[in-house]
């Protein structure tokens, strides 16, 4: 699996998620 | 005969491959087996790996004895709806939950025994219309239930005597959740699927409802098993109960794909299909760290190496019939098969 794939990839998806998600 | 037959041979090796029986429970209720687990419990004193048992109104507890021989120690009756499943609450201990209905889950209900008397005792958790649920981790239990138009998402806490419960409403993706995974080692994390097939992350200790990912029409009401972060990935295990038949790989029976949270794309890293010789879909199943069994509509139960990426053990109906139901062992690497008339067979792998 590849950035060229998945598009760029983050190690901290969950908090990076939480931030930007409604509350 | 090799040559002639290379297939077949390959199959023979297969069968059994690195599962040995160890023991078989034999439930003497006239009622069909429905499911079994292991579990936690404390019994005498002292906490064990035990085997839960259930049959369509009955839930039974059995101890292990010396020689990996079991005796039946404790069964809860049910009287007006039959049981579906057991829902275990994962690392508890002297907890387990039932989900009850007839085709649909109707009714949850949480197994105990009291700390004064050791009498049994059940008690309702939820009730209704529920589409599926999940036990986990910390004693937590998650359900959705209702339709489109007043669907929801519930996240209940257990106390240790499963007296009490927090209860904590999840945002809902406003379409039907089919299953609930875990995401290994990220213990605020849920995964979901649902009918439009979806992929959706919740955030447990929020609440927050953190993505909702389409995946494509080849996963159509696909069923989520276990989910794996790692690298900034999520690798997802699914089946697919309604799955066509894909002539160049066989049936493929559980898929591994890869999904980026962030960006929502995700590839097929694997498909994990049966031996050549050997056709059935997906019935029943159960994903436990680097392996997954499933019962197969052939009566057949399967086992892959995730890593390894084949079928590494088959069992094939015995002569008291198909199997019906499979569970991991939670404690140990042994697998539980049982047959609707009441025979739970343990495999160590």
């Amino acid at each position: 699996c590849s950035e060229s794939d998945l598009g760029p990839i983050s190690l901290n998806w969950f908090e990076e998620l939480t931030s930007e998600a409604p509350p | 005969a090799a040559e002639e037959h290379p297939a077949e041979i390959w199959c023979d090796s297969l069968k059994l491959g690195n599962l040995q029986l160890v023991s078989k429970l034999k439930n003497p209720s006239d009622s069909c087996s429905v499911d079994v687990s292991s579990v936690w419990w404390e019994v005498t004193g002292c906490k064990e790996s035990c085997i839960i048992t259930a049959c369509e109104f009955t839930v039974s507890l059995w101890k292990s004895l010396d020689n990996w021989q079991w005796r039946k120690v404790y069964t809860w009756h049910f009287t007006e709806i039959p049981v579906l499943q057991i829902v275990p609450l994962l690392d508890a201990c002297n907890l387990v939950c039932v989900a009850l209905g007839h085709l649909e889950i109707r009714e949850i209900r949480l197994l105990f025994c009291s700390d004064d008397d050791e009498c049994l005792k059940q008690s309702l958790v939820k009730s209704g219309n529920i589409k599926a649920v999940l036990g986990l981790r910390q004693k937590r239990l998650v359900c959705s239930n209702g339709t489109l138009h007043d669907h929801r998402v519930d996240l209940m806490t257990f106390s240790e005597s499963g007296r009490s419960k927090e209860k904590q409403t999840l945002m809902s993706p406003e379409e039907t959740i089919l299953a609930f995974a875990e995401i290994q080692g990220m213990q605020d994390a849920l995964l979901g699927t649902t009918l439009t097939s979806n992929i959706v992350i919740w955030n447990l200790k929020t609440g927050q409802l953190l993505k909702k990912m389409q995946i494509g029409n080849s996963y159509q009401a696909s069923i989520c098993h276990k989910a794996y972060s790692d690298m900034g990935l999520l690798f997802v295990v699914l089946s697919h109960p309604h799955g066509k038949e894909i002539e160049s790989m066989g049936t493929p029976i559980f898929r591994l794909i890869a999904i980026n949270p962030k960006t929502a794309l995700s590839v097929d890293v694997r498909p994990y299909s049966l031996p050549q010789g050997h056709t059935g879909r997906f019935l029943d199943g159960e994903v436990k760290d680097n392996l997954a069994a499933a019962v197969l509509t052939s009566g057949t139960v399967a086992v892959w190496d995730l890593f390894l990426g084949h079928c590494t053990a088959l069992l094939l109906p015995n002569s008291d019939g198909n199997w019906s139901f499979v569970k991991w062992s939670d404690t140990d690497s042994c697998l539980l098969a049982g047959q609707k008339n009441g025979s739970v067979f343990v495999y160590s792998y």
